[in-house]
């Protein structure tokens, strides 16, 4: 769930 | 940053450039769902908030700077332009678009990384591209004849989210990086075009014009 907050994709 | 990754990306900006190309030399927009083009305006700019609020990236920033810039081009073109306004097949582009808003947004209400204003409409933005196709399928469905630009736009914008997949198969097995929301929309969007993709990739086998049933 972590992850989902860096939006480091477009 | 992966090979994916950037092959996706670009091939997103190249469905973008096809479709300003095909309206800025034909001047005319038919066979173009003005409903899909408003929905994808929606999309980057519930996503693209946090150009305010996150630190600027060299490779995210100009890109999302140009997906804005371009989608509201694209509207503005379609609904103000005194040509190409008269080209659009309003009475084909029947999709009742608004039936797709408050369904994502009330699952992004529900499901998204963290209650905040910026996570629930990226989640937003990131359900509402999964269905945005939709009216812009359906037009296509009812067009007679699909023109080769048009229908070279609908693929790539199909195969950019495809190729997301991609890289989030590589992102999971190289960088342990697991994102439910994405993958499940990705997976959704890119279902969506299964049956256009096989309707297209045969017409470009057989040579002939693209039909939909």
């Amino acid at each position: 769930k972590e992850d989902d907050k860096k939006h480091d994709e477009l | 940053m992966n090979a994916f990754r950037l092959l996706a990306d670009l091939t997103h900006l190249l469905s973008i450039i096809i479709l300003l190309v095909k309206i800025r030399t034909t001047k005319s927009c038919a066979g173009i769902s003005l409903k899909t083009q408003d929905l994808y305006v929606l999309v980057f700019i519930s996503r693209y908030l946090d150009l305010f609020t996150r630190p600027l990236s060299l490779y995210n920033t100009p890109f999302k700077l140009v997906f804005l810039a371009t989608s509201i081009t694209i509207v503005y073109y379609m609904r103000y332009h005194k040509v190409v306004k008269q080209t659009y097949n309003k009475d084909s582009d029947t999709f009742k678009h608004y039936f797709l808003i408050l369904p994502c947004a009330v699952l992004a209400f529900f499901i998204n990384p963290k209650f905040t204003f910026i996570e629930v409409l990226w989640s937003f933005s990131i359900y509402l591209e999964a269905v945005a196709i939709l009216p812009q399928l359906v037009l296509l469905q009812s067009s007679s004849n699909i023109d080769n630009l048009t229908g070279n736009y609908v693929f790539m914008l199909g195969a950019y989210r495809a190729l997301y997949l991609l890289n989030w198969i590589y992102r999971f097995f190289a960088e342990d990086v697991v994102r439910w929301i994405p993958w499940i929309a990705g997976l959704v969007q890119t279902a969506l075009y299964a049956d256009f993709f096989y309707y297209y990739i045969k017409s470009w086998r057989n040579n002939e014009r693209l039909k939909l049933p």
